[in-house]
């Protein structure tokens, strides 16, 4: 099997 | 407001060759083109110290995201490249040699002994995804994301019990 799975994330930007 | 960069915080659960939760940090950065947002991102998973896996990735991607409000769901998905070390333990039978008093000469034993086999590759590969941007277009936003993943490589399967000759 090939190496697979879920990745999760909670980011915070600066915007400009 | 266009363009955004910033930090995160999550991780990875592979499925293959064993599940585990492995939790990381995340360098982003983000150009909204109103309908579509592209993305590059760096994801660095396994940073905790019961962890398996050692994971690092840069990847490019494309999102389509649903409406222009301050909420906007976005689903896409991307390439990546990537490099991670996968550690197993591995047991095997060694013989070992000591001195014994009682007889005045050396006897031999066998003894289970363990180490840690590490499986590095590195390759790319393709995700897909989704996630929710809240107060888009501010100079503050914040998102939640999550997508699959598949590498086009494979890691060692843990082995458990090996010989002394394959250790």
């Amino acid at each position: 099997k090939l190496f697979q799975g879920f990745m999760f994330n909670l980011k915070l930007g600066y915007g400009f | 407001v266009n363009s955004y960069f910033g930090i995160g915080i999550g991780g990875m659960v592979p499925l293959a060759p064993e599940i585990e939760m492995a939790p990381g940090l995340n360098l982003f950065g983000i150009y909204d083109t109103q309908s579509i947002l592209f993305g590059i991102d760096c994801n660095l998973w396994g940073m905790s110290s019961d962890s398996r896996y050692s994971y690092a990735d840069f990847g490019i991607s494309a999102y389509y995201a649903f409406g222009r409000k301050f909420i906007a769901p976005y689903i896409g998905g991307g390439l990546s490249f990537s490099a991670v070390d996968y550690e197993t333990e591995v047991s095997y039978v060694a013989e070992r040699e000591y001195y014994d008093y009682d007889i005045q000469g050396y006897r031999t034993s066998e003894e289970t002994e363990y180490n840690t086999y590490v499986d590095d590759k590195s390759g790319i590969g393709a995700f897909i995804g989704g996630g929710v941007m809240l107060n888009r277009a501010s100079s503050i936003i914040l998102l939640a994301e999550v997508k699959y993943f598949v590498s086009f490589f494979k890691l060692a399967e843990p082995k458990g019990t090996v010989t002394y000759e394959q250790w």
